[in-house]
């Protein structure tokens, strides 16, 4: 564990804290993709069932992400259901889930249910904000706290690739299955970055040229 | 250069 994949852990856990603080507080899940949210159950279901104890942190985190993101499907379905507008989540998911099976299966370190599995996973999570970014896209404004939390998503990976980088050269590792799958995951936020730091940070309002 | 075993990170 390093410090890096440490804060990266730590925003991934903030941007969750922070989409239960928007639903709560606004009482909606207005402006959040249904379909992304269900793409990351997927991606910790299909990650973390490999029960290969690693520490307390990992299972405890593992445990946390599971749990989570089923809850927040469940706020949006049910507690929240009226609140969400699915003609503005069109984004055609099976264009992201085929694609990762094949790459699962073609590119994984072991040709076993659970390391397929593990790659569809990363595969998967590199593009599962598509929807969301889609949605943002299509609306062309985001609620400031729902801007702080994709912020927050995209920091975790982000933070990720120092990790891998000081990784390489403590302790000789590297992974290329996550490497190229976080590297496309963090270049899909550089547009929404760009905005966040020239808009939000500044006090403006999330908005995007017309 | 080896891949990490055991998948460590989240």
């Amino acid at each position: 564990m390093n410090l890096f994949r440490l804060f990266g852990d730590l925003s991934h856990l903030a941007s969750i804290f922070i989409l239960l603080h928007k639903i709560y507080t606004t009482r909606s899940c207005r402006g959040i993709s249904f379909k992304t949210q269900a793409l990351y159950v997927a991606v910790f279901v299909s990650r973390y069932i490999d029960f290969t104890y690693i520490s307390v942190y990992n299972t405890l985190m593992k445990l946390f992400f599971i749990g989570s993101s089923c809850y927040i499907l469940y706020l949006m379905r049910i507690k929240y259901r009226p609140t969400h507008d699915p003609s503005i989540d069109t984004f055609r998911v099976e264009y992201l889930v085929g694609p990762c099976v094949l790459l699962g299966l073609i590119f994984n370190y072991q040709f076993t249910v659970i390391e397929v599995l593990w790659s569809f996973s990363i595969f998967l999570e590199s593009v599962a904000i598509l929807p969301q970014l889609f949605m943002l896209q299509r609306t062309g404004e985001a609620e400031t706290i729902t801007t702080h939390y994709l912020a927050a998503l995209g920091a975790y990976r982000a933070l990720y690739i120092p990790n891998w980088i000081y990784r390489y050269f403590t302790e000789g590792t590297v992974d290329p299955i996550a490497v190229t799958a976080g590297l496309v995951q963090t270049g899909l936020y550089l547009d929404f970055f760009y905005v966040y730091f020239t808009k939000v940070m500044q006090g403006q309002k999330f908005e995007l040229p017309a | 250069t080896e891949v990490p075993v055991g998948h460590d990170e989240l």
